[in-house]
């Protein structure tokens, strides 16, 4: 058995949630703050047997893949028309950061 | 030293806090949520050293364990005397699932 | 790569996030509460490599220090005079639980 610490983009929570509840992975999820950007994003714990910590990981690195957005920057009150032109900022989502830990001992009460 | 991350019913935090404290093992609390049915529940972290692991399980398992209730559904607005009479539905509490991960070293400040 | 969880008053929050950010670290955290007191504290997930354990334990300690405060006891209302020249209470804050725990294997998605 490991426990696998996931630190998740929230923009991901829900898919992945949903991946693995699919696949038959049990998991608990807890609100967590980013140190850098003071962001929330989400800290999943997956508790799962040694043979399936590989498929666990592929679940997240499809789930969570790095990837460019668009947005439109939104005009300050009583710029309207001329801000509507302005170029998207291209902002970062998704990635994850994922630790694997050793469990001595499982209990199911 | 073994840090106990103990997954718990949101009904058995009160008791289990108290339970612990009482035992003199000290403990942090978490809130976190479930990936199944996406209720809240709450996670225990608890530094033991490694003679008194089997007692904090005990004490889980002695404070957290699986039972039914009956639940009288609430009627839906509006329906009032028919519904009363309705079966109580049984529903599942309590329950706990136990990680015991080794630690290498602590440190008090 | 180790995983440092240090449990910190939220006082010192603020202030630590700055420093491991200074310093090139890595960190996530998130709220939680103390068994004893049911305060609020803070728990710290920092992923470090083996060589930089020592300096994060040395960053803690310097920036969480335990030390006693002086808090003027609020009067209860309709006192007001009297006890405006209570004693003023003494109040520890400060203080950090570090647990560092192994990790087996890290990914960055
Ligand atoms: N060693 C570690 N231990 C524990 N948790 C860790 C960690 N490294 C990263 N994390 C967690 O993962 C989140 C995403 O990190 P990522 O490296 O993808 O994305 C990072 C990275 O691209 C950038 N970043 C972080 N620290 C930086 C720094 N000192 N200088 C420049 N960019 C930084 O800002 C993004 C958001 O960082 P933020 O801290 O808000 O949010 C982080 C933090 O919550
Ligand atoms: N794929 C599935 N199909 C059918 N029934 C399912 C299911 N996944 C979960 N359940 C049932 O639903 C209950 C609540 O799961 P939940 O994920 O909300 O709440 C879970 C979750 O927060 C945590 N948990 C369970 N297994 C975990 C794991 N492997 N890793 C991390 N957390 C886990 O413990 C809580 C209680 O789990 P417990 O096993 O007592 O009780 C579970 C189980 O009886
Ligand atoms: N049974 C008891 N009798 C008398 N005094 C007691 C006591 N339990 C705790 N205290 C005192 O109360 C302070 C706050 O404890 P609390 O549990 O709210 O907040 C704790 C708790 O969140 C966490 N913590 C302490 N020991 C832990 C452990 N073994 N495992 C997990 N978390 C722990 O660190 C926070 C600060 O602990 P710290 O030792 O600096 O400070 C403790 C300690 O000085």
């Amino acid at each position: 058995m490991k426990l696998i610490l996931a630190i998740v983009h929230n923009d991901d929570v829900a898919r992945l949630t949903e991946r693995l509840t699919e696949a038959g992975f049990g998991a608990t999820r807890v609100a967590s703050t980013g140190g850098f950007l003071r962001q929330g994003n989400t800290t999943f714990l997956i508790g799962v047997d040694d043979a399936h910590v590989d498929d666990v990981i592929a679940l997240i690195r499809d789930t969570c893949r790095r990837r460019t957005q668009y947005v439109h920057p939104l005009p300050p009150a009583g710029f309207g028309e001329e801000m509507a032109y302005a170029q998207p900022i291209e902002v970062e989502v998704g990635g994850a950061l994922i630790f694997v830990i050793p469990v001595e001992r499982v209990e199911r009460i």
